[in-house]
């Protein structure tokens, strides 16, 4: 199971439809500073269903939709798409690829899809249940977070262990 | 239950010393349970102690030595239960350009199969990859991504 | 004793906005008083808007973004009320080299009798400096430092 | 007023009697992780008085004392010695030169030195006071620390604010 590619529209600093296509092995992200390179690591989080507006570094959900510039108006809804390789069948579903997407509308109204098909976001949290992906996963690490780890607060590195086994 | 918990802690803790000693050149460091008799409730410690050093708090580590320890706990925990694929935004931040190679190496080492995406200011680690996006502000607080050939 | 804290602040203030554009190149920055009726105990609002961005919440900002904004309110700070010396020790981790440039063009700048103790890994602050010490580990686990020659 | 020099024996990584001479201007302190780099400036918190073990990333005040490595004993005593210009007369003392030291034994006790005479530690901390170099100031940045001038806490925030005022 892998990434195979992330389309990101009105998320945060992405008013334009921006597509990314992963492949195996190392993908390197880089850019100056502001330009968006944390914004497709909260894409990732958003789109598996993160729901800490901390953890995406807001203070409300509607923080990730494109907020405008002083030359552009702002959008109306943010959108994010996920398709992943699912060959080896490690997510539960019959198919050999699974494309995730999650909408939301300024009116706080949230759409989310699987193979095109809506659900809820439960459904999407529940497919990624004991993939390491999921809210207690280790597999996403944020800016300024790695240290966290090593932190005094063991109950969360807990259950990074439990997540684990 | 219990039992598999401890098997795969212990297993954590072996994969640990192991990657441990690999990103820092030697040194020991090991994951223990606080409480062997509440093995589902206590808390983890984490020893570590770089190579030629004496054994002590981790508070005391310098930034750099935090940071490289943190990122081989993270891989002893991969190892032992791989993710589909794993984004690691600047977690290389504090280490010098030496730790860098040293990370790097250990990723490609150990990348088959895998899928690693790195976000990154560090030469050594755009060095380190197979392909490489360009994020960029050309229009103000517009972020476009360029995917750019290597050696660029 | 009120009246000194409130004219202090807005000269904060003022140098705030100035040095915040001065290290991004444009932009808009000020520090507000969460309470003007209670002046003495109130909190302090940061409000920070790079060039041709819109305000939002400090959160949003990108880890280089705060990491600036936060050099640019100590700077201003120092401004006001310059200590003896300033001991920095790896504050520009998160800057890419542009960003290091206009952060140690700005020190070279407003460095008449003050003295920058900066702890660094970055070429940009290392090519700023009037002098260099390098802290070695020759013998594991023990510290030394040699002086060096700039551009050695 | 500016520091003229740092002696270092026996604190933390530096067993070895250490001398630095500073200057105006631009001092940059470079070197590999783990080297002793920011062990410097947790000395020169130390001997401006320093009492909090967090700040010096200890969790006991002998954790300063060089503890050994596995090729060296460990030390019996911790000591740093600053010296200062002090031509403007910035500092209440009638000397053009002020030198400072700080030194702890394993056994716990302490010394202070002012001028090479004994001294509270009291009486260092009241020196340094209204310098911004005290437990309030603002010209020391700690690693990972710069963020915290932004942080949420905003008690922490007003200190620095009316410690410059
Ligand atoms: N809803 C939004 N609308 C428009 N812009 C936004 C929105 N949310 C965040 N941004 C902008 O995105 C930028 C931050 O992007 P990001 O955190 O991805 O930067 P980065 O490339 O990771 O930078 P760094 O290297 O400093 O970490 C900020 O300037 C912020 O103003
Ligand atoms: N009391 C002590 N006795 C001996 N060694 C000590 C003592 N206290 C700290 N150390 C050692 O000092 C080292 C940390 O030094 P320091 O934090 O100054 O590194 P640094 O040069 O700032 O590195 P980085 O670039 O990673 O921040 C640690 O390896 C630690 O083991
Ligand atoms: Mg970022
Ligand atoms: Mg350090």
């Amino acid at each position: 199971m892998h990434l195979k590619s992330l389309e990101i529209q009105g998320f945060k600093s992405f008013p334009e439809r921006t597509f990314i296509e992963f492949h195996k092995g190392v993908t390197a992200i880089i850019g100056p500073n502001g330009s968006g390179k944390s914004n497709i690591t909260d894409a990732i989080r958003w789109v598996l269903g993160e729901q800490s507006v901390k953890t995406l570094r807001g203070s409300r959900m509607e923080d990730v939709i494109f907020t405008g510039t002083q030359s552009r108006r702002a959008m109306g809804f943010a959108e994010v798409t996920m398709v992943i390789d699912n060959s080896d069948g490690k997510l539960p579903l019959d198919y050999t690829e699974v494309q995730v997407t999650r909408r939301l509308y300024r009116s706080g109204e949230s759409e989310y899809l699987l193979n095109k098909t809506t659900c809820r976001l439960r459904d999407i949290t529940t497919l990624f249940m004991d993939t390491g992906l999921g809210r207690d996963g280790y597999s996403i690490v944020g800016q300024g977070r790695v240290d966290d780890i090593l932190s005094h607060r063991s109950e969360d590195r807990r259950r990074v262990f439990e997540e684990a086994s | 239950m219990k039992k598999q918990f401890v098997d795969h802690f212990s297993l954590i803790n072996e994969n640990f010393k192991q990657v441990f000693a690999e990103l820092f050149g030697g040194g020991v460091a090991e994951v223990g349970l606080e409480d062997e008799q509440d093995v589902l409730a206590c808390g983890i410690e984490i020893r570590a102690q770089p190579p030629g050093k004496k054994l002590q708090n981790l508070l005391l580590l310098s930034g750099g030595e935090r940071c490289l320890t943190a990122i081989a706990l993270l891989f002893a925990i991969l190892r032992l239960r791989p993710t589909p694929f794993c984004v690691l935004d600047e977690v290389e931040a504090a280490l010098d350009d030496a730790n860098v190679l040293r990370f790097t190496d250990y990723i490609r080492r150990h990348s088959e199969d895998a899928q690693y995406i790195l976000v990154t200011h560090r030469k050594g680690t755009m060095e380190a990859a197979d392909r490489l996006y360009g994020v960029t502000m050309q229009e103000r607080g517009i972020s476009r991504i360029l995917s750019m050939k290597l050696g660029e």
